[in-house]
């Protein structure tokens, strides 16, 4: 917080934006203004009102240069806004700079609006910069997916430091299933560099050759921009690639590093407009195709050629017999498939496709 | 190879600002306390490495000033407004 912890002493407030950047439709504006403020609503017993004129609490706009107060803005760039600890006259305002390009989007040609004025709104609250990594309150601007976009618990119990929940507990991610759960299930799972990545909501397990302890990390600790809750994700070990799936769109990281230009949408890959979200996929390393699963239908994509090969969609259950018509995750090693629905895995020879055997989904977890 | 002396001044330049704007530097604006000033920037710069967890080394090296060039917030990081 800031020192001696100036807050609101009240649980209603207003707010008013008092201009537009010309950057953005007005409505789009708006709706990543309200949804900053319901971030922190949802977290404490805050309510925030917006007014049309007179005074508010937090008055928001956008400036260049010099703009009245003494910390003029400077050009693209560098800072690309601030806000004041709560307090009268210019308290809680916040102000943005008119010189950056705001965007409703996450791509990398802008500012988004929502991630930014998330930020200054924990400055109108009276919260301060954190130095945790990921965290909103970081100082350094980072593009993240905003969909469902979660507070870090060090945003929520910093805030929570200054306004008691009164309600119950705040939204906290659901706690770790325990890895030898009979009924653990998983979103997606794939290789990379000859480990093993089991994700669930924002959890992933990492098998390593190396150790024989399963590791216990976060999707944010590894790429901090990315949200939890894949739908899909796979390898292409040739070229160092994991291609993450979420909803309509496709991440591609190399390591820690998010490769530039992403996220794109899943059309891009040749998917049909009809298709919203990708069940699992998983790549064939022989073939250098790659198997994404729909409902009870599978594309296969050429990586050699980046296009869908003709003949597709096929029916699961027509080419994959005994594992079913639906699949959550896949993923393929020492030459076998391993399809995941429910708690339940089964291998698959991959040139065979005959079913070798059936598992629970967390054999893997030396259970 | 060194670095071009105009470019070193601009870093530096750069990094006093930056100091100045988060870091609550200020700098003794007389000649006569030069040596003063590089060791209270050196501290600031301590400090600045400190909050992100960069090797805290007190010199302006490249991974210093290119987190000073990163896009953000333009509330200090250890001082409010006054």
């Amino acid at each position: 917080t800031f020192p001696y912890s100036p807050k609101w002493k009240k649980e209603d407030v207003t707010y008013r934006i008092l201009n537009y950047t010309p950057d953005m439709l007005q409505a789009d504006v708006e709706e990543a203004i309200a949804k900053a403020f319901q971030l922190w609503s949802s977290v404490t017993p805050l309510r925030f009102t917006r007014v049309y004129s007179g005074q508010a609490d937090i008055m928001i706009s956008f400036a260049a240069g010099f703009h009245g107060d003494f910390y003029s803005f400077d050009g693209p760039g560098g800072t690309l806004a601030h806000a004041y600890p709560p307090g009268s006259g210019i308290g809680g305002d916040a102000h943005f700079d008119e010189d950056e390009n705001w965007t409703k989007f996450t791509t990398y040609s802008g500012y988004n609006l929502f991630l930014v004025a998330a930020h200054e709104l924990g400055h109108s609250l009276g919260l301060g910069h954190s130095n945790v990594f990921g965290a909103l309150m970081y100082p350094i601007y980072m593009a993240k997916d905003t969909r469902d976009y979660q507070l870090h618990q060090d945003d929520i119990d910093g805030i929570q430091a200054l306004y008691e929940p009164t309600r119950t507990t705040p939204s906290k991610p659901p706690p770790r299933p325990e890895d030898c759960d009979p009924h653990l299930t998983f979103d997606a799972i794939t290789t990379l560099r000859g480990e093993t990545l089991f994700f669930k909501g924002s959890y992933v397990w990492r098998k390593s050759p190396y150790f024989s302890e399963i590791e216990h990390d976060t999707i944010s600790s590894f790429w901090p921009s990315l949200i939890g809750g894949f739908d899909a994700a796979y390898e292409v070990d040739k070229t160092d690639r994991v291609l993450f799936f979420k909803d309509d769109q496709y991440w591609a990281v190399s390591g820690y590093s998010i490769e530039s230009g992403f996220p794109k949408p899943i059309q891009s890959l040749g998917f049909p407009t009809s298709v919203r979200k990708v069940d699992a996929a998983v790549h064939d390393h022989n073939t250098k195709k790659t198997n994404f699963f729909v409902g009870n239908k599978y594309w296969s994509f050429n990586e050699n050629t980046q296009s869908m090969e003709r003949g597709y969609p096929r029916k699961i259950a027509a080419d994959f017999r005994g594992i079913g018509h639906t699949i959550d995750a896949a993923f393929q090693k020492n030459g076998y498939f391993y399809f995941f629905r429910g708690s339940n895995q089964y291998q698959v020879d991959i040139k065979k496709r005959k079913l070798i055997r059936t598992m629970k989904s967390n054999s893997w977890f030396n259970c | 190879f060194p670095a071009v002396p105009e470019k070193k001044e601009e870093d530096t330049q750069f990094a006093k600002k930056y100091l100045e704007s988060f870091y609550d530097f200020k700098e003794e604006k007389s000649s006569l306390f030069k040596a003063k000033n590089l060791n209270h920037m050196a501290d600031k710069i301590r400090e600045m490495q400190s909050f992100f967890g960069l090797e805290v080394t007190g010199e302006l090296n490249r991974k210093t000033l290119d987190m000073m060039k990163q896009p953000r917030c333009g509330i200090p990081d250890v001082r409010s407004y006054s």
